[in-house]
């Protein structure tokens, strides 16, 4: 009965020179408190199921994570989360997608899981029957964080300037037709 | 994207994945975390996996069940499967991420093909790790 945790917080690193000493600590200290937290569930016998949905939802309450409090702007300015949790004794899993205001989308997730004949539930008529089954809901400024902001900003000036609408995933060819757009350009954008 | 995979004491994987999804998105769309197979699976009898990165490619791809049928049908390690899958099939393809994986033994695999990605685990021997780059 021995137990392992591992976490990941999004591939999308920190621009070198955004890379604080404290912005460095305080990811690594966000990944502990996971780590442990989840690790204290598994410890005490807890299921997977438990120890996931405790762990995520540290990361999502952190404004670290492009995860419900800390997630990234869609192009209106708002906030949309997916969710999923997925039990590999029966492949039994919940998800969410497209939803809105929801504190921590992993929990409505396992409420799919658990309290739904479904796998998959999408939008408006998820946030619904989340309300029905008790999910906390938080307001807009909530999930509000000005790095995420600025990131939106950016986006929205880069498309401006290559002329091409939404164009999320910059290639070779269009970064390079566009020089100034091009220096701003951050692979890791793509991650949020 | 955060993710986690867990092996708890009566041997159990288990996977699970949340998202902000993508700056800037529009028109509806959804990345690959939702999606079994995509972006998060576990399988007791194989690998437990979450990912984070390019979600079209790891949609098209079938990522986290690449990884795990790379065990399964080639009888791969946890290690060698998830860089096969993503420093060979995915990165090859264009798409850019990472993997937290984790065996039914609770051997853990974390492979992605970018600068760097948040991660950690705490092991069966209860050795702390976390890195960035």
């Amino acid at each position: 009965g021995r137990v392992a945790i591992a976490v990941h917080g999004g591939a999308g690193t920190m621009k070198p020179s955004r890379a604080t000493p404290e912005l460095e600590r305080a990811y690594r200290e966000a990944l502990t408190v996971a780590l442990k937290t989840g690790y204290a569930v598994l410890e005490s016998g807890g299921s997977g199921l438990d120890a996931a949905v405790a762990t995520i939802r540290v990361m999502e309450d952190s404004p670290l994570f492009n995860a419900a409090r800390g997630a990234v702007f869609n192009s209106s300015g708002g906030n949309e989360f997916d969710a999923i949790i997925m039990d590999g004794d029966t492949l039994d899993a919940g998800a969410v997608a497209a939803i809105k205001g929801v504190r921590n989308p992993i929990e409505l997730a396992r409420l799919v899981l658990e309290r739904s004949p479904h796998v998959l539930l999408v939008g408006e008529s998820a946030q619904e029957w989340g309300r029905e089954q008790g999910i906390e809901f938080q307001d807009p400024e909530y999930f509000y964080t000005e790095r995420r902001w600025k990131s939106l900003e950016a986006a929205r000036e880069r498309a401006r300037q290559s002329g091409i609408e939404f164009d999320p995933f910059p290639t070779q060819e269009n970064k390079t037709q566009d020089k100034e757009a091009a220096k701003d350009f951050d692979p890791s954008g793509r991650f949020g | 994207t955060v993710g986690v995979v867990v092996l708890d004491r009566s041997g159990r994987l288990t996977a699970a994945t949340s998202t902000g999804g993508l700056t800037n998105k529009r028109w509806g769309r959804v990345g690959d975390t939702p999606i079994i197979g995509a972006g998060t699976y576990a399988d007791s009898r194989t690998c437990a996996v979450s990912g984070t990165g390019h979600g079209e490619y790891f949609m098209r791809y079938m990522v986290a069940y690449d990884i795990c049928a790379e065990m399964k049908y080639q009888g791969r390690s946890i290690q060698v499967a998830a860089e096969s899958v993503v420093m060979d099939k995915l990165k090859s393809a264009g798409g850019n991420g990472g993997v937290i994986a984790m065996d039914a033994q609770g051997n853990i695999a974390m492979v992605f093909n970018t600068p760097g990605m948040y991660r950690g685990y705490i092991d069966i021997e209860g050795k702390l790790f976390t890195g960035i780059y």
